[in-house]
């Protein structure tokens, strides 16, 4: 899921 | 972790110091929409709600020291300060932002669960977040300085975000376009700020609209 990788992020 | 993100979240950092210390110092909180910082406290908290299941050290403090200063703001400006407040001037209607925020965050989120949909929630409702504040800045026609640092350094953080996206991109294929999609809006909207930021303030000159 792309959301899994942004949530690495603020 | 590149060099854009870590500069990116530095000035996110910058931003909220300089915030907090010019209401200390000046004992005041004019200039300064309460409807946007409340709206970055509801940011935060939907946004960050992984803390209760996820653990990574640098994260994590940045989330826990976003949510605890944006709060101690909002403290600030309905308790000691609120007498410098001035909800005359502070009227831009949030509930078109949180309204289409919402919105959007049901109609696209990537999983339809809680904890997504007020992800996406937090992600669209960070882009305009800023609003009510350049609108007040508009409407008074002028700011503080100070002020316009803040703003700066608010701006630049997510303006910092955009080459780190595409550093993920060209290095890991990140691609995230919910992130993309808001950030690049969030950015757009700083735009005029800060071609006056850069021409005025930057030059030693007041912030003025022309």
């Amino acid at each position: 899921v792309a959301s899994d990788a942004a949530k690495d992020e603020l | 972790m590149n060099i854009f993100r870590l500069a990116g979240d530095l000035f996110h950092l910058i931003s909220i110091f300089i915030l907090i210390h010019k209401m200390t110092t000046s004992k005041s909180c004019s200039g300064i929409s309460f409807k946007s910082q409340a709206l970055y406290l509801l940011v935060y908290v939907t946004r960050y709600l992984d803390l209760f299941w996820t653990f990574a050290l640098y994260n994590s403090t940045m989330k826990i020291i976003f949510i605890g200063s944006s709060a101690y703001v909002l403290h600030l400006m309905t308790g000691p300060f609120k007498p410098t407040h001035d909800p005359n001037i502070d009227t831009f209607k949030v509930r078109y932002l949180i309204g289409g925020a919402a919105i959007l965050a049901l109609l696209f989120p990537y999983k339809w669960t809680p904890a997504e949909v007020l992800w996406t929630f937090s992600i669209w409702l960070e882009s305009v977040a800023i609003l009510p504040q350049l609108f007040m800045v508009q409407r008074t026609g002028a700011a503080e300085t100070i002020t316009t640092h803040y703003i700066f350094a608010l701006g630049a953080y997510r303006a910092l975000y955009i080459p780190n996206w595409i550093y993920r991109y060209l290095t890991s294929t990140f691609w995230d376009p919910l992130s993309i999609i808001a950030g690049v809006i969030q950015t757009v909207l700083y735009s005029d700020f800060f071609y006056i930021y850069y021409t005025k303030v930057l030059q030693g000159r007041k912030f003025e609209l022309p």
